[in-house]
């Protein structure tokens, strides 16, 4: 359970900013 | 009001001391009743060394937990955070449970810049095509003045 | 249920129960370790006397009962420590948003407020679209254009040449030039008629 709630809060931290860099890739192209 | 980290000391220093308390050399020589009777000065020397182990063990123990940790270091920073919404009465957000829901809100400053872009960027478009039109409109007109010429000319000719 | 206090874990990186455990195996451990020492030390001296009636089996039931009496106490004074540590310096306060987390703060949408924003977005892509498909037609005609109208002033130009060329070997209208060849020639052909009659 300690292994799960690390795992999930670990990815609750960094994978938003995954996610945006690769929107702010998808909107850059976009714009370009 | 005292630091996390100290409070983390005093809390661990106030267990190990209340616990050593407990461990009185009466009641370490009332377990070991049979000893004492036979070496009564050893029974002292050895709850001496007991303590002094007990103590010197943990304590070196907690630091190690501290320091895997970075305890303090984490400490010091939920010390600022807490410091700086001191102001907010307001319960903060908290994680939804719904991870791509939550994940949208991270995107919706870029989003807003990308709006403000393309309708910067429509604006321009517009009044661009504003003016080609209007040159557009302008050509045709020339051209319709130049065949009307030419078609004057020609039945003159004829 | 048991709070799983999964703000402070994306905080501390583990969880505030795992951090408690950790001191709790600390203290156990070592009072564990060291009473066994405490009881090796005891058995060494006990085995230096001579003649000595005290059994191993009776030195263990001493260390037994010293060992249960400071885990008891221990585990008192630990629930204490426990709520200190869980409830004051392991804890996030509800007021408190973590860094990575400010973006919620500043930019509070909703789901639905969010895609009326991704729509917005969709709409401005698809006038941007049509504008620049518009201004592509609009230049492509203005090149057509510009290669039409030169073609047509080519074609005036002519027309003036012609007229330029009468007015250089003396006929200022070509018309009235045409209009009186025609007539002259119409005279000249009658008078030919005479002659040739009257010559008959």
């Amino acid at each position: 359970f300690e292994e799960l709630v690390v795992e999930t809060t670990k990815k609750r931290k960094q994978w938003p900013k995954k996610i945006l860099k690769h929107a702010v890739q998808t909107y850059k192209a976009e714009q370009e | 009001p005292p630091t996390r980290a100290q409070l983390f000391d005093t809390v661990v220093d106030t267990v190990l001391e209340k616990l050593v308390a407990a461990g009185s050399y009466e009641r370490f020589a009332s377990c070991y009743r049979c000893f004492y009777k036979l070496q009564p000065e050893v029974t002292k020397s050895i709850h001496e060394q007991f303590i002094f182990q007990l103590q010197a063990s943990i304590k070196e123990e907690i630091q190690e937990v501290k320091e895997e940790g970075k305890l303090e270091m984490l400490f010091d920073a939920l010390d600022r955070l807490v410091e700086e919404a001191k102001d907010q009465q307001e319960p903060a957000w908290r994680p939804s449970g719904t991870p791509e829901e939550d994940a949208l809100s991270a995107m919706v400053p870029y989003l807003l810049k990308h709006h403000s872009y393309l309708q910067r960027v429509l604006k321009e478009k517009v009044e661009d095509n504003k003016q080609l039109a209007e040159a557009v409109l302008a050509g045709r007109g020339r051209i319709k003045e130049l065949q009307q010429l030419i078609q004057a000319r020609r039945e003159a000719w004829q | 249920s048991v709070s799983p206090m999964a703000y402070e874990a994306q905080f501390f990186g583990f969880t505030p129960q795992t951090c408690v455990l950790r001191v709790y195996i600390a203290f156990q451990d070592y009072l564990f370790e060291i009473m066994q020492v405490v009881e090796n030390v005891i058995l060494k001296k006990l085995e230096a006397v001579p003649g000595c009636k005290v059994s191993p089996l009776r030195i263990r039931k001493c260390t037994e009962k010293f060992f249960v009496f400071m885990k008891e106490q221990f585990n008192k004074l630990f629930s204490n420590l426990e709520t200190v540590l869980l409830q004051l310096v392991l804890s996030i306060p509800p007021n408190v948003l973590l860094p990575e987390d400010k973006v919620h703060e500043q930019y509070p949408y909703s789901k639905e407020q969010f895609q009326v924003l991704q729509g917005e977005v969709q709409e401005l892509q698809r006038q941007c679209r049509a504008e620049a498909a518009a201004g592509q037609a609009l230049r492509a005609e203005l090149e057509e254009q510009k290669v039409v109208q030169a073609e047509l002033e080519k074609i005036l130009q002519w027309f003036a040449g012609l007229e330029s060329i009468c007015r250089e070997h003396g006929t200022s209208s070509v018309k009235e030039s045409f209009t009186f060849l025609t007539q002259n020639s119409k005279k000249l052909q009658d008078v030919l008629k005479d002659v040739e009659k009257k010559s008959r």
